[in-house]
């Protein structure tokens, strides 16, 4: 299974439609402080079914929704989609029937989020467990956010241990 | 439980070792359980001598050669199970050009040996040279992000401007 | 006791929201205690509005927007009694090019108004190249450190050799 | 009072003995990971009266001294002297006769620290009140450490009220 695109609207500071694609090898983000380099990977962890909002800087799960400018009024909803290529046939067995999987999380200010793969409606887990199938995951090992290493460093010695969990 | 995470511990440790020499272009560096015999309670203790150096415990390290020796970390349990995607954000930050230089190479390898795909966000110079593609994100509109393909002069001048 | 962290509370938070518009290049940012009635025990939170931005809680804003605002506090407080020298290793680490840009400016001034002497360690070439003198720190001997006056080309070079 | 230059040996990585000129305005210093920037910064704390040895990433204060490499023996004494310019003559009383004031720090391996100013000598204490006198100090807010930027940014809202105590 390969990672192929993510596409958000209303996430964050990406409050317009937006496409990124995941091609082969090294893809590089740039861009100055402050421009929303970190929401698009927040995105993917959000959309993988990350559970807290603190993991996402937020106070609460509807902070991740665009909240407006002087020019633009807040938003009501954000949609975060993962689009998986599954043409090698590997994917875990409830979904490998598909070439394609896309896993698309919807959220709702007051009215929390929920999850659809492939259109099918789907609970948190079911999405977290995919992509822990996968080995990947908001909480992997992959995946690391600004500050982790940093965290890691200053980590006592029983937190860090928790790291080798991942891979038992 | 216990004899799983012994395992994977072994595992973790030989990828380190192999891991940290190559970030570093020499040296040396090994894991340690603080309590071999409880590993589940026990904590995960680093050693490190970076070429040339004594080995020392991570904390006596200097800033960048602890943000490199826990790259190397990271990467060493990710190598036990590789994922589809890896996602960076800025750690290559506290990283002197040399460091920068070995890193970049070091996920290069990556990639090609797992085929993993790679989204890295970077303000250096050195590592946005190295990618295969480059997104810019900008906010021409104030408090609204906007992602475009851009080539390495434009990424370069977007470092700049806010 | 009460009345003195109160006094200085309003004096620091006066210097904080100059210096952070200074840093900014605009915007508006402000401290609140969070228990006004308790000053001794309270807490010392921080809201900022990047320019054209709403006004949020630092734990809101971007790894560099936090440095920066992190940076402005700092200063902050040093103005309230300045001190003959300044010391930063490191602080503009997670700032992009116009940041650090407007870093150097406000350094500069500083300097010039309380008559500090600033050491700063830096690998930023923007930072580098608007010092007054550089050092450069070498191990050409493994393990031993050097200390020798540098100009701004072999500073650059410098960052890359290790 | 002005910061005119730091002396130090066998503080650290720097064993052989090393100057360096605190000139008016702005001095950089530069190079690669691991080359020593730090230990410089931490050897002027540590001749101001830094009394944790944690402060200064060791585990006894015995780490300042240099260890040692494959070519060099371990060191048994580390000194680090900050002279200081009085010729304006605004010095704390005690030490405001001299136009040049020298605060030297000096430990030995096994049997602690200890402290001289111009010559005479003092107590941690004393070398602490008459940095704080000059309005600075190991702790204070313009001596800022490698991650204190960061600390600040993640620390809890009561621990960072601390800072203001600095400013009152
Ligand atoms: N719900 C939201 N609605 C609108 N804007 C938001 C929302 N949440 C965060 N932001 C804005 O997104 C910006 C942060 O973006 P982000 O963290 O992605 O920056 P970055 O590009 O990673 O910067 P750096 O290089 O400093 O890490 C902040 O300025 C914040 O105001
Ligand atoms: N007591 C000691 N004797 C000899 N070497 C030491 C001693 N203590 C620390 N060191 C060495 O000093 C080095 C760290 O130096 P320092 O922290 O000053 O680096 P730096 O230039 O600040 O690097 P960075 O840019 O990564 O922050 C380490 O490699 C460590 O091995
Ligand atoms: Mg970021
Ligand atoms: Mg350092």
């Amino acid at each position: 299974v390969q990672f192929t695109r993510v596409r958000l609207t209303g996430f964050k500071s990406f409050v317009d439609p937006t496409e990124l694609d995941i091609a082969p090898g090294l893809t590089g983000v740039v861009g100055p402080n402050g421009c929303g380099k970190s929401n698009i990977l927040e995105a993917i962890r959000w959309c993988m079914g990350e559970g807290s909002a603190r993991q996402l800087r937020g106070g609460g799960m509807d902070d991740v929704i665009f909240s407006g400018t002087s020019d633009r009024p807040a938003r009501n909803i954000a949609e975060v989609s993962i689009e998986l290529d599954n043409h090698q046939k590997d994917a875990p067995t409830a979904v490998n029937e598909f070439d394609q999987i896309t896993v698309t999380r919807r959220i709702e200010r007051d009215s929390g989020s929920n999850y659809k793969v492939n259109n099918q409606d789907a609970r948190a887990r079911d999405v977290q467990l995919l992509f822990a199938d996968l080995q990947t995951g908001a909480r992997s090992t992959g995946i690391v956010s600004q500050g982790k290493i940093a965290a890691i460093v200053a980590a006592k010695t029983v937190e860090r241990r928790t790291i080798l969990e991942e891979a038992a | 439980g216990r004899e799983r995470l012994l395992a994977s511990f072994e595992t973790v440790n030989g990828h380190f070792r192999s891991l940290f020499a190559r970030l570093y272009g020499g040296g040396r560096a090994h894991l340690t359980l603080t309590e071999a015999d409880d590993p589940l309670n026990s904590g995960l203790e680093i050693m490190a001598s970076p070429p040339g150096k004594r080995l020392q415990s991570l904390s006596l390290l200097s800033g960048g050669e602890q943000a490199l020796t826990a790259i190397a970390l990271l990467f060493a349990v990710f190598l036990t199970n590789p994922a589809p995607i890896c996602i960076l954000d800025e750690v290559d930050a506290p990283l002197d050009d040399s460091n920068v230089d070995r890193f970049c190479t070091l996920v290069e390898d990556i990639a090609e040996e797992t085929g993993t795909r790679f989204l890295i966000v970077t303000h250096h110079r050195l590592t946005m040279a190295r990618m295969d593609r480059l997104y810019g994100v900008t906010m021409a509109e104030r408090g609204v992000s906007q992602l475009v393909s851009v080539d390495l002069r434009a990424a370069e001048a977007m470092r700049e401007t806010a």
